[in-house]
């Protein structure tokens, strides 16, 4: 399983969420404007936190985040 | 398999349940208006609970919460 | 596997009932108008019953409760 | 493997057929109007009968009971 | 897999016959007009046979039996 | 996998041939009209004939057998 | 996986030949007009071969022998 | 996995190559006017050669030989 | 997994790559006009080469070759 | 699981995200205009990053890069 | 998993790219106007380099390369 993020504008931040009975933040990753992502889940990220204008392209569709 | 949680107000909030024998908030994750968490079901958590308006998209389709 | 409930009223339940040879209660879970519940099947949950006025996403369709 | 049961009136009930060289009712749940259950086939599990007047949701489509 | 039965009548007879080198009936459940079963293929049910005015439902179709 | 055979006339035989290097009837099931059978197959059946009038659903279609 | 194979003649002929190094036929099975097979690939059968006039159904759709 | 062909003139042959460091033709099976033989990809058997007038049938869609 | 190749011309040639850390030519088949190969990839066989005029047909659509 | 990645300009960059605690750039592939790289998630990979004006082909689509 | 690639030009090369901590090139395989080449993903190959003119066909659909 993997997602995909196009950043609309610079800063865009993709934070990866540790898996476990902790809930931390271990890695960020700054994306500027027209940069894409293609992020699996992983043994170590179990959930992702997008901030920023960007587009989330899912399984579940397309998602515009940052409005 | 994952959900998606798109907050459209400030102070979203997404519980993980424990999995296992009790049922307990073992995390909670404000989000913040346009902020977006992508999330799955792990070892540690087997439901997940949502509170504030956000649109949360899943396999069965897209529920607007917090209405 | 999972289900998802959006409650349309306060004081919606969702009843979590023990895997194997017993069925028991062994969770409810309440939720206020608005706020949404993505459950798994587990270990430990086999079956699920929801009482008051909600919307519950399956793999089947969408079913109205309360009603 | 799932089946989601709304009861249209009260009183209906839902009964695990145990698995096994021996079909017993291990266990009743009874439903009153407007309550959903659903439950998985399991170890202990493995025919389910439905009575009174319900909508029963499986793969196979969409089944009135009762009537 | 699981078939649905919907006795349409009084008196339907779901029967399982064993799985192995035999071929014996196990089990004879008697739905009533309105009656719902929903019935797994088991260890020990490799066949099932129906008799009397009922609506089958398989991964196949529907069938009318008893006609 | 599993075929289901619904018979149009009283004496329908489904016949089970046994699994391995001999291919041999193992076991006969006799339908009178509207009797339905589903069948699997299974560690002692490998093949099954049909003789008589009925209606064959398996996942490559219907057919009518006895025609 | 399994095919079916409808008789349209007297004396069709379904030969199942043999799986590993050598291929022999190791069982024919005659079908009457009208009469029905439906036979997997086993440990033992890894060809089918069908003389006569019949209907074949399979995963790639129906193909008429004997024509 | 299985492919299905159909003659549409005597003397058709399909040949069976071996599996492994070699390529070797291990089997031809001959096939009159209308046969049909079904063949699986096997231990022994990781590609089929096709001479001849007839009818191919495989998951990529029918194709035509000796033409 | 396995590919069909029609030659449309003589002389069609169907060249099997090696698996693992050397690429080398381990087959080469030669079709003639209107005769097919359908081959599967192996644990010797990893790439696939076509050279002359044919169709190849696979699960991303069909390619004439040698155009 | 593979992404293609279709670069529209020279100098386009595709970045190889260490899979693990640490998320480090482990590998850069540069494209040229109308280069094309197809490129797996592996043991070592669990993020790309792509810089440029490219056409990134998913599972959930199309994304055109670098604008 | 495989791709096709369909050169349109001579010369088109297709770059195998080592699996693991490194990623050099392991093999190019030079095609000729017309000549088709379909390469899994393998041990050794995680990823592929096309180079030149040509078609490539992809579970994500035909992308023109070289253009
Ligand atoms: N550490 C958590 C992270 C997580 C995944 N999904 C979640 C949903 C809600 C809250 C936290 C989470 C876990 O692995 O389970
Ligand atoms: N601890 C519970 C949490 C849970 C999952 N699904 C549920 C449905 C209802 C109630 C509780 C739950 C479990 O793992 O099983
Ligand atoms: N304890 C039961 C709960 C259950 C699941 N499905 C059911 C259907 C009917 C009645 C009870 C159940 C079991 O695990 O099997
Ligand atoms: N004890 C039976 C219950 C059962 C399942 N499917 C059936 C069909 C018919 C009759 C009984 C059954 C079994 O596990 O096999
Ligand atoms: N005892 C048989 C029951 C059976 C299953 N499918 C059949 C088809 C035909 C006749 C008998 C059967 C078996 O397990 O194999
Ligand atoms: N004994 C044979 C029965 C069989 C299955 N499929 C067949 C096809 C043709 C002839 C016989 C068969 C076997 O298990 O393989
Ligand atoms: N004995 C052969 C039978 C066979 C299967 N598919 C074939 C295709 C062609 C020729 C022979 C065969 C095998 O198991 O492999
Ligand atoms: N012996 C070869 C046969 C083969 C399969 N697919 C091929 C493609 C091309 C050439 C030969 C083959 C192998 O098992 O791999
Ligand atoms: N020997 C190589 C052959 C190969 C497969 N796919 C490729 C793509 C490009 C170049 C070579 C290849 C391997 O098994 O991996
Ligand atoms: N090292 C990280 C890389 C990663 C994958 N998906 C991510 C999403 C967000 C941030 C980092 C990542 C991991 O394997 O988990
Ligand atoms: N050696 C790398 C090759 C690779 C695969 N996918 C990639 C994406 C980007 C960069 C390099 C790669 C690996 O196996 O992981």
């Amino acid at each position: 399983e993997y997602i995909v993020i196009k950043a609309l504008e610079n800063g865009v931040t993709i934070i990866g969420l540790t898996r476990g009975k902790d809930t931390k933040f271990h890695h960020t990753e700054k994306l500027d404007k027209g940069e894409v992502m293609v992020a699996q889940f992983t043994e170590h990220t179990s959930a992702v936190k997008i901030r920023g204008k960007a587009i989330l392209y899912t399984k579940h569709g397309e998602v515009e985040t940052g409005v």
